[in-house]
Parts: C-alpha cells; structure tokens; sequence
C-alpha cells in the first residue's frame, strides 16, 4: 500500500502571470513526482499540489525564491488517509 | 459486511466496493418495480460494471443518465451516487413522480471499478483506470480524456505515466467503451451528468475547442438555475460555464463526446471541497454535499424533462 507520510498539500492562488508561470514549470519537473489535485487555471483559482516529502524542500524553495506565496492545505496527507480509514472501521464495527 | 436494508445502510460514511454492490443488490431486490441492474461491461480487471434503471415501465424512454466515480480518488462522488439512489426511490411518487411517469433515470455509482477497489486496497490518490499495455512503463488511462471528441488534442497527455494520459486510441478503456456502447444502443438518452470532485464547478461543452456549443444560451441558462438551487441549501458557491472558459482546455472529455451524440443537456459537475481537504473530504460532508448537488439534479432533470426533444 502506497503512503503518503510526510507528503503536504500546498494550495498556491496565483495573482499574475509571472507567478502562474512559476507554478506551471513545476508541472514539466517530472522527478519531484508532484500531484496536481487541481491544476492551474487561472489568475486568482487555486492550484493544489500534492508534494512527497523528498520533493517539499526544492518545491518549497522555487516558490520562495521567486516570490510565490503558498500555503499548507494538509500537513501530513498519510494523517487524513489514517483516519479516513479508522472512521471506515468504526462505522463498520 | 451487508447492511439488512438500504434504509439502515450508512449513508455517513465511505464504503469498499464491495459494500456499495451489496446496496446496489438490496436496492433492486427491495424496490422490484422501479430498479433493475444491468452489467453494461466489464473492466480491465474484469470486474463488472453496473448501472441501476429507475424505471416505471414503457419502453426505450427517453433517459437521463449519472455517473459518478469516473476518477476513482473522487470518492465524495461514489459516496453522493448511493445517496441518490436512495433519494430516486425515496422521490418516485413525490418530487420525481412527474419525471419518472415519463423518463428513466440511469445511475453509474462505480464509473471506476478496478480504480475505486485500488484506492481501498493500495494507493489512495489513484485516479485513472488500471489498465496496463505492454511496453509501458506506467499503468492506468485517464477514463475522462480517453473519449472521441478532439481526442488526443491539446488538454490531455500523450505520457503514459501522466495522470491526464488518453490512452492509445479512443474508446481504449473497457470503462469508457461500456458506456459509449450503452448509449449508442439506447438511443434516447437526453441528458447525461458526470460527477467529478473537487473546486465547485457546474460545467457544460466544451473542453476541447474554444466553439461555443449551438446550446450555449439554454445551457448557460440551466446551469445558472441549478448553481442557484445548489447554493441555496447550504450556500456553497459554484462557478459555471464551459469547460475551457471555466478551467482549462481538457481533450477528450466524457460530455463533449455525449454532447456531439446529440445529448444536448450534457453537464459535468466537480463537487464540493470548500475546505481544505481536496480529494480527502470528511465522511460527515458526504450528505450534505449529496443534498446540494441533489437541488441542482432536479433543476436539470425538470427541465429536462419539459423540455424533451
């Protein structure tokens, strides 16, 4: 089973076309193996992107480093998915 | 695990594959004169595919058709889709009675199956179907880009290894092929909805072109009533539009290919997330997410229904 321990989900409203670009190229770096839950769309729609963990830091820092604000929609994906999964049981119990 | 009947069911929480078979079962066997399940096909796994038939007799009538699930991680979309089934029954004599004494209602709950068991069995996040073709490095099609309508156009990829791959050829996925087989046989559907999740969206063709559909005005209009009817439960805010003036240009797409068939009222939805949990929506927003996209299935259905072509 896949997990997704450390993965976070940054939530990046774009507010120009510079920034739109920024988060764009982070969707032709194939290695940092990025989720786009929703991809870009347009100034002001938010774009959500999964992030493994191995990937956070140099995603982290091309956002910094060319002044795109972000956010941290989930902490710790696999958390969710835990207790998705524990809610599932006890219902079921 | 099988509830004793769809009424002591949980309607509040997520379910396995195999449980939602089993409502499905229960539905049918409790309900004998309105549901039937009919297997359209089965999957790359070889799973079956199952469609319910709300139906109160006649032949061949004209049909609105749901699916949800066809991205299998989408699971609020599953989730809603049993709900409805119930509502279906729940409403036959009363806010359906006018739509059911003239149309059927045709509900795919599991679009995905082979992709909904994988997100239970190994990896949450899977979105596409399973299918695997020798010689490529990654497994699964994007069942929502794999269908004829400017298929392999810009708006899907060509990667097998990409989450929007379309797969080598239209039609590639038994999922798809199903319900494209389905509706040409059936002949009069005459609305067709596709439930997606998440970002609030009622969407109308196309995704594939910046042409505007000939419907463009009475979609637009439709869409503008059931967003309203939507909202006004728990005042959730949708946007709508076509696919490519709302979102992006996406090839391949289930309603442009069931819009060029002729069904004019083709919509797809991408239900709530207004939080801040994307694909992992809390099961206690799994009924009221069901109960605002319901207001926004009736106005579609209604009109619809008084406006039959």
């Amino acid at each position: 089973t896949e997990n997704f321990v450390g993965h976070q989900v940054l939530r990046i409203v774009p507010s120009s076309d510079a920034e739109l670009q920024k988060v764009q190229e982070l969707q032709e770096l194939e290695h940092l193996q990025l989720d786009f839950w929703l991809s870009p769309r347009g100034l002001g729609n938010p774009v959500d992107i999964r992030v493994p963990f191995p990937s956070l830091q140099p995603v982290k820092a091309h956002l910094e480093a060319n002044g795109v604000p972000y956010s941290i929609m989930i902490e710790d994906v696999q958390a969710l998915v835990d207790l998705e999964q524990m809610q599932m049981l006890r219902r079921r119990r | 695990f099988v509830p004793l009947s769809t009424s002591t069911f949980d309607y509040t929480s997520y379910h396995t594959l195999e449980e939602i078979y089993a409502f499905m079962d229960l539905l049918v066997a409790e309900n004998p004169n309105l549901v039937s399940k009919l297997e359209i096909g089965r999957t790359t796994e070889n799973r079956p595919i199952y469609v319910l038939k709300f139906s109160k007799g006649g032949t061949n009538r004209p049909a609105i058709w749901i699916d949800t699930g066809i991205h299998s991680r989408e699971w609020v979309t599953q989730a809603s889709g049993i709900w409805f089934a119930k509502k279906i029954v729940q409403e036959q004599d009363e806010g359906l009675a006018n739509i059911l004494d003239q149309m059927d209602i045709f509900l795919e709950i599991v679009t995905n199956p082979d992709g909904f068991a994988f997100t239970h069995t190994s990896n949450r996040m899977w979105r596409k179907t399973r299918s695997k073709r020798s010689g490529s490095l990654c497994v699964g099609v994007d069942p929502n880009r794999n269908w004829d309508a400017g298929f392999g156009g810009s708006g899907a990829s060509s990667n097998p290894c990409s989450e929007t791959y379309h797969g080598p050829y239209a039609n590639s996925e038994p999922e798809v092929k199903a319900i494209v087989d389905f509706v040409k046989s059936h002949k009069n559907i005459k609305a067709f909805i596709s439930i997606h999740s998440y970002s609030q969206l009622l969407l109308y063709p196309y995704g594939y072109t910046t042409t505007a559909v000939p419907d463009k005005e009475e979609l637009h209009q439709v869409a503008k009533e059931a967003v309203a009817a939507l909202s006004s439960l728990y005042g959730t805010n949708y946007k709508y539009g076509s696919i490519i003036t709302t979102i992006y240009q996406a090839s391949g797409g289930t309603i442009d290919w069931t819009y060029n068939q002729g069904i004019k009222y083709s919509f797809t939805f991408e239900l709530r997330d207004t939080g801040r949990y994307g694909f992992l929506l809390p099961a206690s927003q799994i009924v009221p997410t069901a109960q605002e996209t319901w207001k926004a299935l009736e106005v579609i259905m209604a009109h619809t229904r008084g406006h039959l072509y």
